[in-house]
This record gives structure tokens, sequence and C-alpha cells, in this order.
């Protein structure tokens, strides 16, 4: 029989990642990691 | 963010987007019963407001900081921010709330060590000064939700951030929920007096007693004491590390008569969304037959003096120990809430203890997994739970990884059950939702952990064969405790639900007592959820807009013959174009127009200073060369 610890699917894959881990990972450069900047204000 | 502009209405309108998870969109409406329990900010499905956030499932987890009056306000939760302490972050951020190291006096309380931030990050870094950014006259919290954790943005494996006081270095950055002074930050902020969720929570610290009554008519009172020579030696609330401090209900059985009733009730309260969790803890100590009956006490119109209902009736209560309850209650009228103590036939050397009693209006967890002696499993071994049946009729039981040096891992396993020839297979959409709680005596202050988890029907396993397929089919032989052999499917969940460290702080533990609270629902009426208000009947016009996608939520119509897309605006936005495809507001329209008039008058301004200086230097080489024209001129200019 499998051990309990091989017959799961772990969904974070053994990391404990942060939002802001999450995000650096995609390549995404917002500003403090998580904040969107509204655009508007720059094309205005 | 200072400014009253950058605040939401108490009641935000929302819309799930069909981009979302559906793990994710049952995550997130957690996560809006959680400001319902603790805040006074609600949410409502859009119907037409100027201003609402739009939830998506975009690259990463990200928000804008306030509301930012731009009518669909997005907010991404994609995928792994399907968590709902992420959500609750995110939508902190939309209420105008920076992240914690960001204030103005950060440097008092963390250093951030600039030489292990990854390059061009260091910007992420920057304080706000005062001007800008109100701390709300609450203390720096190292427990917000809003902190970051050590390790952000490191360029290497030391932490980036750290505490001026030690015992923090590995507080900062929780997930769990919000803390105490999250809550009163946002409550101050946006002048919450109450919330929709909250109705009463009673520790019994007080010689009031919460204001809870003695009913007449019964044999026997209960007593508010601290300690019973037969049990329990300390209450549950601060479980006897309070000197003269710690008190609890206790109906004495160990003398009277069987059938002896005491009952203990409520003040009145005042229901406002009709469904109600009680919750609270029993201590027996008495006879094996002594048991507790829940009444609620309804006072209508027809009967205003209240009409008692039983609601529940709570037998063979294990001695010994302090036990946790749940009681799903759904009044929709003014009431009470009733604690009848009964004695049975027997002896008895004790009674009946209660404490901790929390009412919400909230859905009770489905089921309870109690675990005792919890210590001494920590970092040994693993656990599995009893086996329950979800509402639907699953069988399923829950995983608890203990072993592992750091985290403490969960996950949930579809068993075979006595439902399984009349069930669905593959399981469809049903989102198991674990939760450890936090034991604080007051619901308001528990920062319990959370993880849910969604089956989806389409998912396959690496041998192909559908994950969430029926347990007897896809899963491997097992055994309970008992000997009685069953199939288990293949658990799914996560390495990573909480660490050693944080499970062993607040009250998660709890005179060795852990509590897995668990509820598993259908959330297939999740499947699609972007509600835009649409009073333009489409049907007639299939055929001419057919082939015409409007984009940013406009709607398609034919006029005369060709279709056209009806954009959607606002109080001061608009969408515009073919195909609505951009964006204009009021605010751009008042930036041109201003910049054009000071542009036009920047330049007229230098074509009168260049004409006035030309023609002045004219006039006065004519006036050298022309004496007699001077005395008439000299003063023309």
């Amino acid at each position: 029989l499998p051990a309990p610890g091989e017959f799961v699917k772990d969904i974070d894959e053994g990391l404990d990642r942060d939002i802001f881990d999450i995000n650096e990972d995609l390549g995404l450069d917002l500003f403090e990691g998580d904040i969107k900047l509204e655009e508007q204000g720059k094309n205005s | 963010i200072i400014g009253d502009n950058y605040r939401w209405p108490h009641t935000i309108p929302y819309v799930l987007e069909d981009s979302l998870d559906m793990n994710a969109k049952g995550v997130i409406l957690n996560a809006f019963e959680r400001y319902r329990l603790k805040t006074c900010i609600d949410f409502k499905p859009w119907s037409g407001e100027a201003n609402y956030i739009s939830v998506f499932k975009e690259s990463g987890c990200w928000s804008s900081v306030g509301n930012r009056h731009v009518g669909k306000q997005q907010l991404s939760i994609g995928d792994n921010c399907d968590r709902i302490a992420t959500v609750q972050h995110e939508f902190l951020h939309a209420l105008g709330f920076w992240h914690e190291q960001s204030r103005a006096d950060r440097d008092d309380y963390v250093t951030i060590v600039w030489d292990r931030i990854l390059s061009g990050r260091e910007h992420n870094f920057n304080i706000y000064d005062d001007s800008v950014s109100d701390s709300l006259n609450v203390p720096y919290d190292y427990t917000s939700v809003m902190h970051y954790s050590k390790t952000a943005f490191q360029n290497g494996t030391e932490p980036t951030i750290v505490t001026r006081i030690s015992d923090f270095e590995d507080v900062i950055g929780q997930r769990m929920d919000f803390s105490d002074y999250d809550l009163l930050k946002l409550n101050r902020l946006y002048n919450c007096s109450s919330s929709l969720s909250f109705m009463d929570s009673c520790d019994f610290e007080l010689d009031n007693i919460c204001g809870m009554i003695q009913s007449s008519g019964d044999s026997a009172d209960w007593q508010r004491v601290s300690q019973v020579l037969g049990g329990p030696e300390n209450d549950h609330s601060n479980m006897g590390q309070c000197k003269d401090s710690g008190f609890f209900m206790h109906f004495n059985t160990s003398s009277g008569n069987a059938g002896a009733t005491a009952m203990l009730e409520s003040r009145i309260l005042y229901p406002k969304r009709g469904f109600q969790c009680l919750e609270f803890y029993l201590y027996n100590s008495g006879g094996e037959s002594d048991h507790v009956k829940i009444y609620t006490r309804e006072y209508t119109a027809a009967h205003p003096e209240g009409v008692l209902t039983l609601r529940r009736e709570i037998n063979e209560i294990p001695t010994g120990s302090w036990q946790l309850y749940y009681v799903t209650l759904q009044v929709t009228e003014k009431f009470r809430v009733a604690f009848e103590g009964l004695k049975g036939p027997g002896s008895s050397s004790g009674g009946l203890s209660i404490d901790d009693i929390n009412l919400s209006e909230t859905r009770c967890p489905h089921h309870i997994w109690h675990i005792q002696n919890f210590t001494q499993l920590l970092g040994s071994q693993n656990v599995y739970s009893p086996p329950f049946y979800s509402p639907e009729g699953y069988a399923y039981q829950i995983y608890l990884n203990l072993n592992s040096l750091t985290n403490v891992g969960i996950y949930f396993h579809l068993i075979s059950g006595a439902n399984d020839d009349q069930l669905q297979w593959p399981c469809p959409w049903q989102q198991a939702t674990m939760t450890l709680l936090d034991q604080n005596p007051d619901i308001r202050q528990r920062m319990s952990n959370q993880r849910s988890i969604t089956t989806d029907p389409t998912m396959t396993d690496d041998n192909g064969s559908y994950f969430w397929d029926r347990p007897s089919k896809v899963g491997v032989v097992a055994s309970f405790p008992n000997g009685t052999q069953f199939s288990r499917g293949r658990g799914y969940g996560t390495s990573a639900f909480i660490t050693h460290e944080r499970m062993k702080s607040r009250e998660f533990i709890k005179g060795d007592d852990v509590y897995i609270l668990l509820t598993v629902e259908d959330i297939s009426y999740l499947n699609s959820t972007s509600n835009v208000p649409d009073p333009v009947p489409t049907s007639t016009i299939y055929n001419a807009c057919s082939e015409v996608e409007c984009q940013n939520g406009g709607i398609c119509t034919v006029h005369e013959g060709r279709a056209e897309c009806k954009c959607p605006a606002g109080e001061d936005w608009w969408y515009m174009g073919q195909r609505c495809e951009k964006r204009g507001s009021t605010h751009d329209t008042i930036v041109i127009a201003v910049s054009s008039t000071v542009t036009v008058f920047a330049v007229m301004l230098i074509i009168t200073i260049v004409s006035v200086y030309c023609t002045r230097r004219k006039y006065r080489k004519k006036a050298s060369s022309n004496p007699a024209l001077d005395a008439q001129n000299q003063h023309a200019f």
C-alpha cells in the first residue's frame, strides 16, 4: 500500500509561498509586490 | 491612505468574474463572511452602482489601494491566490490600507536589511510619511495580515526584515486572519459600531454574566463559579492561568432528584440574517445521563410572551474535559437562547458546566474533528480523522501530516460510503473547507487558519484516471480502528497548512485539545457568477449581434439593421468606441481642458511679451532717430 504521504497531491508543491513570492515568480513588477497603480493618472 | 475620497460605502458592490477558479469563488465568499462577522463592511452583488470591485483571475494576487472611482475596479485572485487570508489582504488594500511596514514609524520597530533585497526591488520598502498615510492612532502591528514576511523580496536566504523585538521575528507575515489591530484600524477608518453577523459572546468573567438570566419554573439555578470539586478545576476561557480569575456557569447535579432542571437564558437578541450558529463548551462531571437541551424563545406579534422551541438535545456528554459543541439555528424574530441542564438518573459527583458561548449569524461547520493529547502528536505521527458525510452524501476523512519538521500538512480524502451508488462520479464541485480553530473565548478575536479545496470532476491523475472518481475504483484499501475495511481516494491538500511555531501560538492548542472544523458544500451554483445588469433583451437580435463582441461590459443591440455596442457609463466615467474598447472619464476631460487652456495661455503670453518687446524696440529706434516724436510718444508704452 502506498504510504500516506505518497498518496496525496500537494497543491503547494512543498512550498510555503506568500503573495509576494507568487507574484515575483510570475515576473510581475507590481508596486510593493501586489499593488496595482492606476494607469489613468499617467495617461492624463 | 489619507483622503475620504478613497473610502468605499459600507456595502461594497462586487462581481465575481467567470474567469475565477471555482475554489477561488468559494474562498472569496468565505472571506466576505469574515468581514461581515468582524467589521461593518458588507458585500453585495453589483446592481449597477457607479463603482464596484470586479474580482477576476489574472496573473497573481493584486489590488489597487482605496476606492479609485474608476467604475470597474479590478482585483485579481490568480493561481495559488485562493487562500482566505490572501483575499482578506487584497480587499484591505481596496479598502484603503497600505502594507504595515510602510508606516511612517516603521524604522522604530523593524530594520530593513537593504543588501539582502532583490536588486531593483528596494522601492518596495519605501515609507509613506504621515502626510499621505494615517496610522489611525494604533501601534505598529507585527501581527498584521498586511505585514511583509521576513523573507519578502530576499535575494538569498537571509531575512530582509528583522524585527527589533526578536520574539516577533517569525510572527510577521501571518496569513491566517485579521489581527486585533487590523480590525481596530478598519473599524476606526469606517466608523464601525457593529457588524452584520456578530450577535453575542460570553466568557462569564464579569459578574453580570453578559445579561443572561435564570429562568423561573425550573428547580435549580446555574451558579457562576471558578472551579468545582468534581471537575472542572478551572474555566475554559483562561484554563486556570489567571489567579483569582476564570469563571464559568455550573449546574450541580450531585444533589437533588433525577429530572431536576436549571435553565439559563440569554438576553433578548435581534437577528438580521435569519440563520445563526451557536457554539459553546460543556464539561460533564456529573452522571452519564445528565444532559443539556438548547432552546430558543422567540417573541412574535402573535406570541409576545415568547414561544419556547427545543433546538438540540445533547446527550452522552464525554466526562473529564471541556467539549466544543455547535448548534444551528434559523431564527427570524427577536429571541433568547436558553440552556437547560437536566439531572438524569444515577449518581453524580459534580454536574454540568458551560463556558465561552458565542452566537453569530454565520453558518456552523458541518463536522468537528476533536483531537486530544495533541502535543505528543505534533512532530511525531500522522493522523486520520473519523469518517464524515457531506450534506450531499459523500463520505470523506481528513489526513493531518504532523511529522514534518516545520509545517503541518492537511489533506482531504474521499472515502467509500453508504451512498456511493446514488452519487455522481467523479465528484463534482464539492468545496471542502478545513479550519484549525483558534480557541479564543471571543469569536471576534479568533485568528483561525483555514484552507479550502474543491473537487474538479474533470481533473485526472498521472495514470489518466479521474482524481475524484469513486474511491472504490481509484482508491486504496484502508481500515478503520475497529478493523472495518474501506476504500480511500487520493488526498488533496497542502503540505504548508500552518507552521509548527504558529500552531503552538495563540490558542490553537488549548487544554491539549485541537479542533478542526469541517464543511463540505456543493458550490456548483458558482459556475457562472458574473451578473452584469442587463435590461436590454438580446433574444430578438441574436443574428446581428452573434458576430459582434462588445468589450468592457458593453451590450450589443441592433439599430437600423446594424449591430451596435451600447457602452456602460457611470457618474464620472464611460467606455466608448465601436466595441467599447476605449475609456474616458471626467477626470481625463478636466485634465485635458485645463492643460489645453494653460498651454494656450502660455503661448499667447509668450507671443504678447515678444510683441511688446519688439514694438518697444521699434519705437525706441524711431524715437532716437526723430527727437520731435519723443515728447508725444515717450509714454506710449
